[in-house]
């Protein structure tokens, strides 16, 4: 499954 | 005021090759240190930022922040009319809705500009978190090049293994299974031939190679990239842009299903 990068960074 | 003035267009069209296959539009944050971007691709699985510090253009003056939203599109077309000699500065005023990009040829001969509507985009920074890599692996950039674009060839996925000994490239699918490893060079005559592992524990990640591929569009950037990798934390795959800056892509990882 492909995760989103937005599970890592999150937004500001 | 803003202006940006590089000797060489063609490092700005190499930026652009790098970054248009990922992103259709993206803000150019300009302030005294220099020009920033970041932004998610469409679909929010990778995120790329450049760095381009105001020492390393030829004359920069940024009297105000100043955010750029700019088609890329755009700005490629405009690029194409430039050669790669030709000096190219970057203008705008203060809240300004257009920018400008000349072009001018080593012997001023020939003086050309083009003024580009601005846009203005939803901005989504991200904080990305300091993080400690298990695994911090220097190679040709060419290399990494020719090992994503090949094993994308036989899957969608490609799995990196590093260990002390080198760094493993894998990829399966119908047709079978491919293996690229990469040992650590020893001594080379050539600092950018070199295969460097930095490794504090092993580590084994999934990427999707289109994501990979699209990196690797950096490649006339530079001769060495660096992975930085982690368990279950993004890659980044990092370009430096000599005397200028560097892009970064950071890439989530592929999970278990």
């Amino acid at each position: 499954m492909q995760k989103s990068i937005t599970s890592f960074f999150k937004r500001k | 005021m803003f202006e940006a003035r590089l000797g060489q267009a063609t490092i700005l069209k190499k930026i652009l090759d790098a970054i248009k296959d990922l992103l259709n539009e993206a803000t150019f944050d300009c302030s005294d240190s220099g020009i920033q971007l970041q932004a998610m691709d469409n679909s929010h699985v990778s995120l790329v930022s450049l760095t381009l510090r105001s020492d390393g253009f030829d004359k920069f003056r940024c009297d105000r922040n100043l955010s750029m939203g700019m088609n890329l599109g755009s700005m490629a077309k405009i690029l194409k009319c430039a050669n790669n000699e030709d000096n190219v500065t970057m203008k705008a005023q203060d809240n300004a809705d257009t920018v400008t990009i000349m072009f001018e040829s080593a012997n001023q001969e020939k003086v050309s500009d083009y003024e580009m509507k601005l846009m203005n985009l939803d901005q989504e920074h991200l904080g990305i978190p300091e993080t400690d890599f298990s695994c911090v692996v220097r190679m040709p950039a060419m290399e990494f090049a020719r090992i994503c674009r090949d094993l994308a060839q036989f899957s969608e996925s490609v799995v990196i293994c590093c260990t002390k000994e080198g760094v493993k490239f894998s990829a399966s699918g119908d047709v079978g299974t491919a293996n690229i490893k990469l040992a650590q060079t020893g001594s080379v005559d050539k600092e950018e031939e070199a295969v460097i592992i930095e490794m504090q524990e092993p580590v084994t990640l999934t990427f999707a190679c289109r994501y990979l591929n699209a990196f690797t569009k950096a490649t006339p950037l530079s001769t060495q990239v660096q992975l930085s990798m982690c368990a279950d934390v993004p890659l980044v795959v990092e370009y430096a842009i000599k005397d200028l800056g560097h892009i970064r892509y950071y890439l989530a990882p592929k999970i278990e299903d």
